[in-house]
């Protein structure tokens, strides 16, 4: 049977949404030397079945979207990170060492359903 | 929602938020290496987390450990020629147990590369210790000189000066076995001779401003397994 196509406009869809976290808001600007913050950004947005193939999903959301507009207990496909990129962190720790450490898949670059 | 630090200061492998009291200057090789990997990572050019390319080693966790050692003023000096006498001593507590060290490099930085103050050739000696220095420190303090060990290099040093760079890998993987071994270690430096006789030096102000610009620092470089997968094995 048909579907109905759930009503979202291209605003609401899934996409990457920017956000800085800046170091000074949590007070660790006194022992970070570098970065002063970084572009996290996040995901946000619906995964109508329409356009879940549009909206760089996997295989799996597509699926997961189809089901779930058959059986409503099967949650909708949510939007997701699909692809995180690391960043490196320069600071001192309690016994004075300057440390430079890097963090995987802490900014996110593209979103998706999944 | 309560803002949970800590889960957060654990995730980044602190156990709490540092409050540094001294603050080291960070040397240019860091400086580099950060500003190589943040140029890399808004280019979206694929990086390994795990190697260090401008050192030429497998890691992923760099530190600069501050040297927490002492002039040592023993009233008997070894020998007549001794310019300086200094312990230096490195915390390695920081490196967690799971860790492997992949680079340790002694730098000792004596002072500005510099052509316009040209003094005497000196002769640089870096011992282990083998026994805790007993008997005082800082200028005053004790008159006997700690129990060396196996020497680790013996080095004229030419003018102009700068930094000289020391390979402690098997020394530091040895501490970090048992930090019980970890008694620092004893840095001499002698007043060889002056390659121009002609020219009126006076030691004692060499000696006074190599103590005062002397600055020495361990860079390490960590590899942790579970954030690294070990390297490929190459075809025969």
């Amino acid at each position: 049977s048909a579907i109905p196509v759930p009503k979202a406009s291209c605003k609401n869809l899934c996409h990457r949404h920017q956000l800085f976290i800046n170091f000074r808001d949590l007070g660790w600007h006194k022992w970070i030397i570098a970065p002063r913050g970084f572009m996290a950004n996040y995901c946000h947005g619906e995964c109508p079945f329409s356009l879940t193939t549009s909206l760089n999903s996997s295989n799996y959301a597509f699926m997961q979207a189809l089901m779930s507009a058959a059986h409503p207990d099967v949650p909708h496909a949510v939007c997701i990170p699909t692809r995180l990129s690391p960043i490196s962190m320069l600071y001192h720790d309690n016994d004075d060492n300057v440390i430079l450490r890097h963090y995987e898949d802490m900014v996110v670059d593209e979103c998706g359903c999944g | 929602f309560q803002f949970q630090e800590h889960v957060l200061l654990q995730f980044l492998g602190l156990d709490k938020a540092p409050s540094p009291l001294k603050f080291q200057s960070v040397p240019y090789i860091l400086r580099k290496i950060f500003q190589d990997q943040e140029a890399a990572a808004t280019t979206g050019v694929f990086q390994d987390l795990c190697y260090v390319k401008q050192l030429g080693v497998r890691g992923n966790v760099l530190r600069l450990l501050p040297d927490q050692g002492f002039f040592l003023y023993s009233k008997k000096l070894s020998q007549a020629s001794s310019c300086l006498q200094k312990q230096l001593y490195f915390n390695l507590s920081a490196i967690k147990e799971k860790e492997e060290l992949t680079m340790v490099q002694l730098g000792l930085d004596l002072g500005p590369n510099t052509y316009y103050n040209l003094g005497p050739e000196l002769e640089l000696a870096l011992s282990l210790l083998e026994e805790p220095h007993v008997g005082g420190e800082g200028e005053g303090g004790g008159s006997s000189l700690p129990k060396m060990g196996k020497m680790l290099a013996l080095q004229s040093v030419p003018w102009p000066q700068g930094v000289l760079y020391f390979n402690l890998l098997h020394v530091a993987k040895d501490w970090n076995n048992n930090s019980k071994k970890n008694l620092g270690l004893f840095l001499e430096i002698l007043v060889k001779g002056h390659r121009d006789t002609e020219v009126n030096f006076q030691p004692e102000d060499t000696c006074a401003r190599l103590r005062h610009l002397l600055h020495a620092s361990l860079l390490v470089v960590t590899l942790n397994p579970e954030q690294c997968h070990p390297s490929p094995r190459k075809r025969r």
